[in-house]
């Protein structure tokens, strides 16, 4: 464990825990793809099985059941308790077109061809694309509310600091996963161009709304 | 052999 990794875990929680206070004390999920959050959900799902097989700390079972329960609850916010709030037809993203190829991917590139393994690498990879479907709501509606910037803010900042994470245990510890690094890589290069409106429109107190 | 990779990140 390293600062980075561990501000980048309380940066992932935060971003979780924004979300679901955004959707609960607002009462509705205006604005927040239902898409991603079911991907977040299966990401988790796939990832955390080892949970049933291999304790590596409290920490890390905590987080790890945290963190699923968590997905869970926000996709039970938006498709049952304020479904009436839910923005579907907003939500258009097709998700076959990520889960389908993402699928194969994890088939043909991981690091052991056994089904934890692949389930593992799969959750990977459909994690670094797993936020689409809410950039591209943003960017078909043209705008967002502050709070879930704010939500992206911190869980693009989580993907960042998994990056310098990775950099100090390649130099300390020798360990490096080449898989978790590039779509570690990809995913945080998908949130650059969110970043830069963030800090230029959001920091400065105005609303992120996108040219028509 | 549950775990051969390892993955200790979250």
């Amino acid at each position: 464990m390293n600062i980075f990794r561990l501000t980048g875990d309380l940066s992932h929680l935060a971003a979780i825990i924004i979300l679901l206070l955004k959707i609960w004390k607002s009462r509705s999920c205006a604005g927040i793809s239902g898409k991603s959050q079911i991907l977040f959900a299966i990401v988790f799902t796939t990832r955390y099985l080892d949970l049933l097989s291999t304790f590596i700390s409290l920490y890390n079972s905590c987080m790890k059941v945290i963190y699923i329960g968590c997905a869970y609850a926000t996709v039970y916010m938006i498709y049952m308790k304020f479904r009436a709030t839910y923005d579907g037809n907003h939500d258009s993203f097709r998700v076959e077109f990520l889960v389908v190829p993402v699928g194969g991917l994890a088939v043909l590139i991981n690091h052991d061809f056994s089904f934890m393994e692949i389930l593992w690498t799969f959750s990977i990879y459909l994690e670094s694309v797993a936020i689409l479907p809410q950039l591209f709501m943003i960017s078909k509606t043209g705008e967002a509310e502050t709070i879930t910037t704010h939500y992206l803010f911190c869980l693009g900042l989580y993907r960042a600091l998994y990056i310098f994470n990775w950099v100090w245990r390649f130099y300390f510890e020798g360990f490096f996963d080449l898989i978790a690094i590039v779509a570690g890589v990809v995913q945080t290069i998908l949130y650059c161009d969110f970043f830069y409106l963030y800090v230029t429109k959001v920091l400065k107190g105005k609303k992120l709304s996108l040219p028509a | 052999s549950q775990d051969p990779v390892g993955h200790d990140e979250l």
